[in-house]
Formats: C-alpha cells, sequence, structure tokens
C-alpha cells in the first residue's frame, strides 16, 4: 500500500536533516509501530507517509499512486478518501463540539449530516466519551482531547490509520481500550501504522519499525529470531 | 507548604463537576505524584494548587497565605517568585527561541538578561536540546517541546514545581533523565508535584495521590502497606 524509496527530508539553511536513506514498504492490511527516541524523526516519517508533507529527496507511492506526481488538491483528495490521522497535537476544531469534531471525519464520506452525527455519537462511545459530546475542546481534558482525535480519525473507517502517539496522554485503561479500536479496524482490513513511546501499545503491534537520528535502524516482526 | 480544605471545582450550568471533597497537605520539600484516569481531575487539582485557577468552594493557603483572600496580581506575583509550572499542552512562546523560551522562566529572578541566557543554555542541555537551542516552537519535535517547557519550569528553580504530565511525549530515556533532574531538585529542597501515567514515573515518587471522578481515593507514601 505504501512505498518509500530513498526518502530524505531537511529544514533550513544551514539543514536540520530530519529524516534521509529511507527505504521500507507497508503492505496492505499491515499493523505496525514507529519507534525511537524523541526527535529522531518519527512524526517527521508519519507526515510523509499521510501526504501531508513532501520529501526533499526521493519517492513516496501510496495504492500505486506516485505522490511526487500529485498536486495538492489530488494529495488533499486522496487523504481524505483513503487516510485517518491521529495528530501529535491533536488538531481539533477548536469552539466545536467533541460529537461535531469527530463528525468531520466523514465529511468526505457521502454519508448525509445526520447519519454522520449518528456514527460520530457511537464512534465516542467507542472511545468512552459520550458524557462529554458537546464539550468543545477547551472544555476537555488533555485525554480527552486525545480520544477525541483517535473517534475522528477512526469513525470513516478509512484504508489508511495513522496515529502519532495515540495513547500519550492516557492512563493505561484507555491506552488499552484504544488499542483494541486499532486492532478491531485491522482485523477487519484496515492498513494501522502507530508512532508510540509506549511498551505496552508497541508490543502489541506485529512489526516495529525503529528509528534513529533519522535513519531506520530496525524492522523486527513478531516471529523474526 | 499547601493546604487545601474543602476544595471542588465545577463548570457550567448544569454543572460539570471536576473536583469535590478535596483535603489534604503538602508539607515543604515533598515529592509526589497525582495519579488517576484520564477525565478525572487531575490537571484541574495542579491549576488550583498552581493558583491558575480558583476553585468553587473551599480554601487553599499556599506557605500560609490564604489564596482565596488575595488578587489576581498578588497571585502573579506569588506564582512568579515561588512556582515553576510544566502544562500539559506545553504553552511556549510561538516564534521565541527554545534557549529564549527558557530563558523566560527567570524573568522575575533578578537576574539580567546575560546571565538568564546563560542559565538556560545549560537548562536546555540539562535535557539534551543544546543542539535545538535556536529552534522555535514549530520546528521541534512533540517531546522536544516538552523537554522545553521542562527547562523553563526548573531553571528558576523556585520553591514549588508543578509538572503536568512531563514525560508523555518522551521515550524511556528522555522520560528518566527528565525524572532524574525533578529527584536531584527534590533533594535540594524543591517541592514536586506529578501528574503522571507513567508507572515509571509514580513508583519514583515517595507519596502517591489517587484521583477517580474528581475524588482523593488514595493517599500511599512508600513504606505504608
Ligand atoms: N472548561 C471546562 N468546562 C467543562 N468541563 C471541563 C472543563 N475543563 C475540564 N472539564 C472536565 O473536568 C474533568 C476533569 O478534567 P481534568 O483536565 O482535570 O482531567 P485530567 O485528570 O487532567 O485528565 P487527563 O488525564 O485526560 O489529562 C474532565 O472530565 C473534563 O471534561
Ligand atoms: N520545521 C522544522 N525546522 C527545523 N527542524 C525541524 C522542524 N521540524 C522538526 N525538526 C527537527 O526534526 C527532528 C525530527 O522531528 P520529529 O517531529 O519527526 O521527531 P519525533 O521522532 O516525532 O520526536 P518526538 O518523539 O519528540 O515526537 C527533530 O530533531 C526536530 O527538531
Ligand atoms: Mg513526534
Ligand atoms: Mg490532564
Amino acid at each position: 500500500l505504501v512505498s518509500l524509496r530513498g526518502v530524505s527530508r531537511s529544514y533550513g539553511s544551514p539543514p536540520t536533516v530530519a529524516l534521509s536513506h529511507v527505504d521500507f514498504d507497508i503492505d496492505r492490511g499491515e499493523m505496525l509501530a514507529i519507534v525511537g527516541p524523541s526527535g529522531s524523526g518519527k512524526s517527521t516519517l508519519l507526515n510523509l507517509i499521510g501526504t501531508l508533507d513532501r520529501p526533499s529527496t526521493g519517492d513516496i507511492h501510496i495504492d500505486g499512486h506516485d505522490t511526487g506526481a500529485m498536486s495538492d488538491s489530488e494529495l488533499s483528495a486522496l487523504r481524505a478518501f483513503a487516510i485517518g490521522f491521529v495528530f501529535q497535537q491533536y488538531h481539533l476544531a477548536e469552539g466545536v463540539s467533541a460529537v461535531d469534531n469527530v463528525a468531520t471525519g466523514l465529511l468526505y464520506s457521502g454519508v448525509p449530516a445526520s447519519e454522520r452525527r449518528a456514527r460520530a455519537a457511537i464512534a465516542l462511545d467507542r472511545v468512552g466519551l459520550s458524557a462529554r459530546a458537546h464539550h468543545r475542546p477547551q472544555e476537555l481534558s488533555g485525554g480527552e482531547r486525545q480520544r477525541v482525535a483517535i473517534a475522528r480519525a477512526v469513525v470513516g473507517e478509512p484504508a489508511l490509520i495513522l496515529a502519532d502517539e495515540p495513547t500519550g496522554a492516557l492512563d493505561t485503561r484507555s491506552g488499552a481500550a484504544v488499542v483494541s479500536i486499532l486492532a478491531d479496524l485491522n482485523a477487519s482490513g484496515t492498513t494501522v501504522v502507530v508512532i508510540t513511546h509506549d511498551h505496552q501499545v508497541a508490543e502489541r503491534m506485529p512489526r516495529q519499525l525503529g528509528i534513529r537520528d533519522g535513519e531506520l535502524v530496525g524492522d523486527r516482526r513478531v516471529g523474526d529470531l
């Protein structure tokens, strides 16, 4: 589903190199964790896979499409249709209720407004937030905002879910519930990529990609020695 | 140092009760963790202790002062002088470099500008970010921003440090380094209160205060059965 070849990403001058020499594939239906120290390039990599950013060098193919040959509006359509993103900083719409924030995850699904809200309410319930459906982000705790971001990313059941530290603000129990949601989606065919510092989360992923100082340093699958 | 009696905090109408029936003391020089599920009231409690918020009912005394009898400017002066805060959402100054963000932690210390910057550079080095001193927050990773927020809170060596999930975005190694910094400060007399979901952090604290649904449910000290 996703293929990276010779990918690098640098910023500024003199350049800060965030990623270099990245080559790997993600098959449709896989579930994997990206792990590594703070500042090692994980979010940069996820943003590139999610077409929210373009590489400085190299090629990224998604479902056979060469993203480097696609315009910004074509990439935007691809994302809306196929990719669900949980951001490290959540990026919820301020002043919009939790349920309406989640409903935006269905905006391009062809689903009518009333049904979007009903499905958003179900998704919110799955992350334990029915009692907070009408709170706006500024009226929610950190972990509640994170769970709204997760519900929004999964409600449209996109083909590819990219989650940046989705349990970072959660206690063990809430975090385990989130991993269950992702595992359920993966069982029904969704490709799931999770950045995590949480060992409990990482060890439930069948594959783990390690990053250090912007380079891939490991690619382990369950069953490898 | 800190004393809470009959403290509660509610929002809105009909009211959402974030905290109720809170009674406890923190002695000068203590180090404790506040633990509990997402949405249980931990950040609300920390903000009340840090005088960033006022309770709906009850009294909060800091160093013998009744905060309820103090004006906003008096509270502001108390905070500037005595309290270092690591926010769950960091709240760094956008467009200001990492080292200058840290230096703002010394603004009320009477230290001249050149010395503030020198001390800020040392604090930044302690959290492993010397190579990112001139990056602005939008040019930093999530965990790097968190570490800048930590350095800013500790650089002025305030009497009381309140840290809201200070390792939430950090890998094990960076997180352990942060706990060491807090433990060192505590060893030299600083009172440290840490909200954490991280068991590794919580178990290094001599005292653990549990919260669930806005109420205190446990107060354990190392050595208790
Ligand atoms: N401005 C507000 N209006 C209404 N409810 C609020 C407001 N701020 C917080 N709350 C509610 O108060 C409760 C406690 O919030 P708090 O931020 O203290 O939780 P927390 O324990 O820090 O959670 P987390 O671990 O997720 O950060 C939450 O259920 C939240 O929805
Ligand atoms: N706009 C930018 N300009 C310059 N450097 C940047 C910029 N954005 C990120 N970086 C740098 O690129 C490196 C990788 O950042 P990235 O956000 O991918 O790290 P990460 O692995 O997600 O870290 P964390 O675990 O802390 O979230 C970091 O060292 C960061 O300072
Ligand atoms: Mg990151
Ligand atoms: Mg909180």
